[in-house]
This record gives structure tokens, sequence and C-alpha cells, in this order.
């Protein structure tokens, strides 16, 4: 799994 | 966007709209901490500044963004001004520091990237996290809770509680995409409102009032 930041949540 | 994330942010939508409801029925914010929504306020805020920044996600996204940063606003107003006879400081004692502090050196030292807005997101996130903890604090403290108040803490509660599943379809069904930043403070945030849904479910779903054992 690769960490990224889920830019579409609220 | 899935099922999971559409409910747990409707229920955010609720949870406010309750809120709202209590205060303007009432016509009083009694129960209330002013700490935990100027918290929000400021968790809105510092998070929603890619507004700004061009990095448009979707209408949706955009509008409830906004909802969110004009509703807390419009919470402190009632609180502070409209209302403010009623709101009790000497029982909302919480010390900000105590939450403040922390969560801004965690946000210097974990975020994705060192810039201005990646560490005010990681700050938000974390703050997020603990902003509930005055209002908790104040309901431990008096014991007892309108059960319009507790409505508005368990739509907030669902939630938190629904990202969760959110972030595990998501690991699926994206190919492993982890945010490990949102998903530890999720989980924390999530574990902290166990307690009272112990409450919720076993007095107030049962019709009775929100009383914690003395």
């Amino acid at each position: 799994a690769e960490p990224v930041r889920v830019k579409d949540e609220l | 966007m899935n099922l999971f994330r559409l409910v747990a942010d409707l229920s955010h939508l609720a949870s406010i709209f309750i809120l709202l409801h209590k205060i303007q029925t009432t016509r009083s914010c009694r129960g209330i901490s002013i700490k935990t929504q100027l918290l929000y306020v400021l968790v809105f805020v510092t998070r929603y500044l890619d507004l700004f920044t061009g990095d448009f996600v979707s209408i949706y996204n955009s509008v409830m963004k906004l909802f969110f940063i004009g509703s807390s606003c419009y919470i402190i107003y009632l609180m502070r001004i409209k209302y403010k006879p009623t709101n009790d400081p000497s029982i909302d004692t919480f010390r900000l520091e105590y939450i403040l502090g922390p969560t801004a050196v965690l946000a210097l030292i974990f975020n994705y990237k060192f810039t201005f807005l990646e560490v005010l997101w990681a700050f938000s996130i974390y703050l997020e996290a603990v902003a509930i903890l005055p209002q908790l604090f104040m309901l431990q403290r008096t014991g007892e809770a309108e059960t319009i108040t507790t409505h508005y803490l368990a739509a907030l509660g669902i939630y938190r509680g629904l990202y969760i599943p959110n972030w595990i379809y998501r690991y699926f069904t994206e190919g492993g995409a982890i945010d490990p930043i949102a998903v530890v403070a999720g989980i924390v945030q999530t574990a902290l409102y166990v307690d009272f849904f112990y409450v919720y479910f076993t007095k107030v779903l049962q019709g009775q009032k929100f009383e914690l054992p003395a």
C-alpha cells in the first residue's frame, strides 16, 4: 500500500 | 464516492442541522461547548484553504466545504452573540492549549509535505480528531444532556464511524490506496465516541434521559 493523501474527501 | 462516505457526509450535514435546530428552537446553547465549536471553525478553515488554490474536485465537494465553513461560523455567532446569555463558560473548562499544542506539533512532524498548506491540512486532521473533547468533557462534568444534544453527537459519531468502512472500501477498489494520516486520526476520533454511544444506545434510544452513572 502506498501512502497517498486522499484529496477528494471532506 | 461510495455509499459509506455519502451517508457519512449526509450524517455530518444532519448533525449541523440538528445543532442549529436545538439552538433555534430552545433559543439556548445550553449544554453545547463553544470550545468544541470554535475548534471546528479552525478545522474547516485550515483544511479547506484548497478552495482558493485551484485544486477543484467537484461541485459537491466545494459546496460542502463552503457549507461547513459558513455553518460553523454561524454557530459561533449564535453562541457568542445572539444567545450569549445562555452560554455558561464555567462548565466549559477543557483547556484548549492541551489540544492546540500537541496537534500543532504533530502536524509539523507528520505531514505529507513540509509546505504551508500541507502542514495546515495535517493540523486540521489531527485537530478534528480531538475537537470533540471539550464537548465530551462538559458532558462528563454535568453528567446529563438534553436528548437533542445527544442526537447531535450521535450524528457526528456516525459520520466519523462511516469513514472507516469507506477507507476499507477504497483500499480494495483503488489499488491499495491508503491515507495513513486521515486513517489513524479517524480511528482515534471514532474511538472517542465509544463511551458516548454506549449510553446513547442503552438509554436515549430506549426513551430514557441521557444520564451518566454518578
